[in-house]
C-alpha cells in the first residue's frame, strides 16, 4: 500500500 | 545530573500509551531545552516526534545532553507501577547512565524504580519547519470517531480540503460515503473547527495508523492536521503547557 521507509527518505532528501 | 519532575505523572502515562503501539525501542534525549524523541514506526511508514520544553516541567535539570534507549514495554511495565495522580521524577547521575530512576510521589507513598537503558542505533532525521498548503484544527474526539466508522468500510481513507471545511471520505468494495466537518468558531476551544486553506489538498491515507495515532487523543481535545499535496502529512497534538507529539503519515502516492 505504502512505500516502505517513504517517510525516512523523504526528510533525508529535504 | 538529569533530573525532570512531572507534576501531573498521568501524562506521562497517557504520553506512553499514546506511542506504545507505534515504536518499540526508542532514544530519548535531554538537553538543557528539554526531552524530546524521534522514531520510525515499526512499519517504518510513520514518523513519531515528542518535544517536552522544561518550562513544562515542576523542576528540569539536565547539565549536558544525554540519549536514553528505552523499551517502551519496559518503561510500561514500571509506569504500572504508579498511580494515576502521582508526580513523577526521572533522573539519571551518571555522565553516561546505564540506568534512568524513576520517583513515583503520592500523599502516602514514595516508590523509586530503577529501568536499564539500552544502546540504540537510531539516526535523527531532519523534519525541516514546513509551511503547509491547508491546515486544519478539529476536535480530537471526533477525528478518532470518522476513522474508526470509515475504517470499517475501507482501508484507505480520503481527505479533501476547501475554503468550506474538511471532507474525509472512502470507497471499498461494500459501497462508499463522505463526512464533511463545517468550520465552526464556537466559544468552546475544544469543539473548534477551523480551515486554513491556501490550496485545497486531496490525499489518501492508510486508516490503520490514524486508528492508532489516535491514541494521542488523551492527550489533547483539539488534533491538528497540517497538510500539502503529496507531502507526508503532521498530525499534531498540543500537550498544553509542556509541548506537543507529532506523528507524521506518507501520503498513498499512486491511485
Amino acid at each position: 500500500f505504502f512505500d516502505q521507509d517513504y517517510i525516512q527518505q523523504y526528510y533525508q532528501a529535504q | 545530573m538529569f533530573e525532570a519532575k512531572f507534576e501531573d505523572g498521568g501524562l506521562f502515562k497517557k504520553i506512553v500509551e499514546a506511542i506504545k503501539e507505534l515504536v518499540k525501542n526508542v532514544n530519548l534525549e535531554a538537553n538543557g531545552t528539554g526531552i524530546s524523541l524521534q522514531a520510525m514506526d515499526t512499519s517504518h511508514v510513520a514518523l513519531v516526534a515528542l518535544q517536552l520544553n522544561e518550562k513544562g516541567f515542576k523542576k528540569y535539570r539536565c547539565e549536558k545532553s544525554l540519549t536514553m534507549g528505552l523499551s517502551i514495554e519496559n518503561l510500561q511495565k514500571i509506569l504500572k507501577c504508579s498511580g494515576n495522580d502521582d508526580q513523577i521524577t526521572l533522573r539519571t547521575q551518571d555522565e553516561e547512565p546505564t540506568t534512568l530512576s524513576f520517583t513515583f510521589e503520592s500523599k502516602n507513598r514514595i516508590s523509586e524504580f530503577q529501568l536499564n537503558l539500552m544502546s540504540l542505533d537510531q539516526e535523527q532525521l531532519g523534519v525541516p519547519d514546513t509551511e503547509y498548503s491547508s491546515v486544519v484544527r478539529m476536535p480530537s474526539n471526533e477525528f478518532t470517531k470518522i476513522c474508526r466508522e470509515l475504517g470499517n468500510i475501507n482501508e484507505a481513507i480520503g481527505i479533501e480540503t476547501s475554503k468550506e471545511g474538511i471532507k474525509f471520505y472512502v470507497k471499498g468494495d461494500i459501497g462508499e460515503g463522505q463526512v464533511s466537518v463545517k468550520i465552526n468558531d464556537t466559544e468552546k476551544p475544544e469543539e473548534r473547527v477551523e480551515c486554513e486553506v491556501d490550496e485545497p489538498v486531496n490525499l489518501s491515507f492508510a486508516v490503520r495508523y490514524f486508528n492508532l495515532f489516535n491514541k494521542a487523543s488523551a492527550l489533547s481535545s483539539q488534533v491538528i492536521l497540517s497538510m500539502s499535496q503529496d507531502q507526508p502529512l503532521v498530525i499534531e497534538y498540543i500537550i498544553e503547557e509542556m509541548g506537543s507529539l507529532k506523528l507524521y503519515l506518507a501520503p498513498k502516492i499512486n491511485d
